[in-house]
């Protein structure tokens, strides 16, 4: 499932 | 991870303890609006699916169950433990007038359409207007108390540390996040009313604000 955007911030 | 970044989640830490705290601890939820907590819950709930999905690091995943279980703590105190405190009357802002544009705009503008990121557009969306059922209700009984206005200032103060947050990374690192960025910088100019009300008013040292 890392085709989804890694949204690294709260 | 920089200093605007963490003292960003401190704040916003600090003003969803505040609130519960205050609810606890007066075993009251007047002037506390349950729809924008109800909203916040659903923001966090639907942002922090990639719980199950990605690992970051133990400081994001920390803090996302933190979040979580605190949103829900603070709803289930004002809509069953507290409820007959809960001053539905005054909460009487159309969610839906919130939730269907925001639910459009999710559809029209994200990084890519699948279930996960359509839903954390929808919470970044979310987020961006999730006070204002809180604002109006301060607006339509003319007060808040200043443990409220607190929780306000601190949860104000995360979204201008954000901004900081993006302004250092977008030199340090290149990073631009456009969609957080623009609905961030929407909802801090929610805050800037309040702010200027905050300053003026408690701060000088009145107990309740109340609106000119």
């Amino acid at each position: 499932l890392q085709d989804t955007h890694p949204h690294d911030e709260l | 991870m920089n200093v605007f970044r963490l003292a960003g989640d401190v704040s916003h830490l600090v003003a969803i303890i505040i609130l519960l705290l205050k609810i606890w601890r007066s075993r009251s939820c007047a002037g506390i609006s349950g729809k924008s907590q109800l909203l916040f819950a659903l923001v966090f709930t639907t942002r922090y699916l990639d719980l199950f999905t990605v690992y970051i690091s133990a400081y994001n995943t920390i803090m996302k169950v933190v979040f979580l279980a605190l949103s829900y703590a603070t709803v289930y105190l004002i809509y069953m433990r507290f409820r007959n405190t809960y001053d539905s009357e005054n909460d009487s802002f159309r969610v839906e007038f919130l939730l269907v544009p925001v639910i459009g705009l999710s559809f029209l503008e994200h990084y890519a359409f699948t279930p996960m990121e359509v839903l954390w557009t929808f919470s970044i969306f979310l987020e961006a207007v999730a006070i204002m059922p809180q604002l109006f209700m301060i607006t339509k009984t003319g007060e808040a108390e200043s443990i409220t206005t607190h929780y306000l200032f601190f949860l104000g103060l995360y979204r201008a540390l954000y901004i900081a947050n993006w302004v250092w990374r977008y030199h340090t690192e290149g990073f631009f996040d456009q969609i957080a960025v623009v609905s961030g910088v929407v909802q801090t100019i929610f805050y800037c009313d309040f702010f200027y009300l905050y300053v003026t008013k408690v701060v000088q040292g009145r107990s309740k604000m109340s609106l000119p």
